[in-house]
């Protein structure tokens, strides 16, 4: 399972 | 990445262009508070430890890499700059910024969304953003006439969060698994902290008069 974006903000 | 983030990001970019512009160009940092410009730094630097770890896009990296670089040229311009110290107010940007270093540090380490390192300095840097405007906002007030380039600086900055919200708004319509709660109420917070400069700022536009924030 890829692990989900942490933060993909900015 | 949507409309509303990238706008936002856009905003966020021209608010420290205004501010590089300004102490470029009039080699002056008069009504900037040292303070906030610190506070920002910190922000950046906390969150974006994941800077060579995650690669999220070449947008993201670039943008990470401007935002840390501009807020630590300030922060050594108005400490070192000869001409631009000099114009710092330093007897007037006197607010206890230390106090909300800490008060952000301690609720990050009771709120996070997981207790880690880097996720818990991500939550810092949140909440500390949220707060990072009040020396700035403090210092506007204290000296009453507010040039130009500056209110349109702290204006593009509050502006800039307020399109975020939208775009949490956005995020969650498109997938309801997306919660940012810590982000987005944090965001809330501090677009909230904007609200009389807006309605100040809205007064001096619709009057075409200068910018006076009460004292």
């Amino acid at each position: 399972k890829q692990q989900p974006r942490s933060h993909d903000e900015l | 990445m949507n409309i509303f983030r990238f706008l936002g990001d856009m905003t966020h970019l021209i608010s420290i262009l205004i501010l590089l512009l300004k102490i470029y160009a009039t080699k002056s940092c008069s009504g900037i508070s040292l303070k906030t410009q610190e506070l920002y730094a910190l922000v950046f630097l906390t969150r974006y430890l994941d800077l060579f770890t995650d690669f999220i896009s070449v947008y993201n990296t670039v943008m990470k890499l401007v935002f840390i670089a501009s807020s630590l040229a300030i922060v050594w311009c108005m400490r070192n700059h000869p001409l631009v110290r000099r114009s710092y107010d330093k007897q007037l940007d006197t607010f206890r910024h230390y106090f909300l270093l800490l008060a952000s540090f301690l609720l990050a380490l009771l709120l996070h969304e997981k207790f880690a390192f880097q996720e818990v300095l991500w939550a810092f840097s949140i909440y500390l953003e949220a707060v990072a405007i009040l020396p700035q906002l403090v210092l506007l007030q204290r000296s009453g006439n507010v040039d130009n380039l500056t209110g349109q600086y702290v204006f593009f900055l509050g502006a800039y969060r307020a399109l975020y919200i939208f775009n949490w708004i956005y995020r969650y319509f498109i997938d309801p698994h997306f919660t940012r709660w810590i982000a987005c109420v944090s965001g809330l917070v501090q677009t909230a902290l904007y609200a009389d400069f807006f309605y100040y700022y809205f007064i001096s536009w619709k009057n075409n008069a200068k910018l006076q924030l009460p004292a």
